[in-house]
């Protein structure tokens, strides 16, 4: 279950409307548009709400969080990002039609273990790495 | 569609699935988990087994350590089923703390034998170890029987408890066995008993066909059999929360990729 799935799409295209039409300048970044600035975003994944019960023993479900939102210049204001991701931008505003800008993605994950019963009723502890988003940058 | 369990995150928004939403995520989900699709395990009641119970009981300790780390999951992640076990030790802690996978086998012997041929008392066990996923290595290899208090006529001895690997069957004499373990209890203790049988494990992992099972016997410290049922060892027949299991700890032997769709 995500919340703004719609609201991101409009805003996506929104967005693309607006980069077609003007070219961002540095000062040019008010309050509403940090809002939609990359970042960590609630997602929960409910192994309930996917009837797997009568398997999966524990948990219920799992925080899995992902990651959205524009990676624009000043990065650092906000978030982690790469060296690469500076260049990216910086390209990205002297390019803005041909170069997009740096990816809104996870930079630490964590693990989360899940207990299930297998087919012959055995049962199985597995640690699953990277399947929470524990912070978002721009990469 | 609103969701309101304590677990959960208030300003998290919900809407309910459309069947084939469901079925597609379903299919993701099991395919981030691994798995070809989804388990059915048989049997109900399942949950209330000794091994479940014992399971949970490492998830607890998995979680609780993954939370002291800090790395762990943002919400306690609650158990679908409800259960109360105290089996784990500092042992499997231990072994824990180097797992990739933990799996617990459930025992396939429906027929027990008391009674060999040379009038020796014995039960038998046999679990699958062929359903472990690829790539998996066993660490170490634990087999778990409850022992209640033993019959009266045994107050006050010691009981030496011995688990045997079965390496060849024969018609009409008893089997060939290999010592595995064994523990000395006192016949009026009661709790879980464990045995290692790492490289039993391995060897069964590595030649599954010469899988023939376990053997346990109980003797007194003179070397009289003693018949397994009087001296408290629960088998088949016993309560689902002490039924026998094998436990095994996995340390994953590569880097597993996921096929590429």
């Amino acid at each position: 279950a995500a919340g703004g799935k719609k609201k991101n799409h409009n805003r996506n295209k929104s967005t693309n409307q607006q980069e077609s039409s003007r070219a961002p300048k540095t000062g040019d970044y008010n309050t509403s548009e940090q809002k939609q600035a990359c970042k960590k975003h609630e997602l929960y994944v409910s192994f309930r709400d996917l009837g797997w019960q009568d398997w999966i023993i524990a948990p219920e479900g799992y925080a899995a969080f992902y990651c959205d939102g524009e990676c624009s210049f000043p990065l650092n204001a906000h978030m982690n990002a790469t060296n690469h991701a500076i260049v990216q931008t910086l390209v990205h505003l002297m390019f803005p039609d041909n170069v997009p800008k740096p990816c809104c993605a996870p930079t630490k994950l964590n693990a989360i273990s899940v207990l299930y019963f297998d087919d012959s009723s055995n049962v199985i502890l597995k640690k699953y790495r990277n399947m929470v988003v524990r912070s978002c940058g721009c990469h | 569609c609103g969701f309101t369990d304590n677990h959960v995150h208030s300003s998290f928004i919900y809407r309910r699935l459309r069947n084939h939403e469901r079925r597609e995520i379903q299919r993701e989900i099991l395919s981030i988990l691994g798995l070809p699709h989804r388990p059915r395990p048989f049997s109900p009641g399942k949950q209330a087994s000794s091994a479940p119970l014992f399971m949970l009981d490492l998830y607890n300790a998995m979680a609780v350590e993954e939370e002291e780390e800090g790395v762990a999951q943002p919400y306690r992640a609650a158990p679908l089923l409800g259960h109360s076990p105290a089996l784990t030790s500092a042992h499997d802690t231990n072994f824990l703390n180097d797992a990739d996978m933990v799996m617990s086998f459930v025992n396939l012997v429906e027929k027990d034998k008391d009674f060999s041929h040379q009038r020796r008392h014995f039960k038998e066990f046999r679990f699958d170890l062929t359903q472990i996923p690829d790539g998996e290595a066993v660490t170490a290899a634990e087999f778990r029987i409850y022992k209640d208090r033993s019959h009266s006529r045994y107050d006050n001895i010691t009981l030496k408890v011995s688990i045997y690997q079965v390496v060849k069957e024969y018609q009409n004499k008893d089997a060939e066995t290999f010592l595995l373990d064994s523990k000395k209890v006192q016949a009026s203790d009661g709790g879980w008993l464990v045995f290692d049988i790492t490289a039993t494990s391995n060897h069964w992992v590595m030649n599954p066909q010469q899988n023939l099972g376990l053997q346990l016997c109980v003797e007194t410290v003179d070397g009289r059999s003693v018949n397994i049922k009087s001296a408290g060892i629960i088998g088949r027949n016993g309560p689902q929360s002490k039924q026998p299991f094998l436990v095994a700890f996995f340390k994953a032997s590569g880097v597993l990729l996921r096929s590429v769709r």
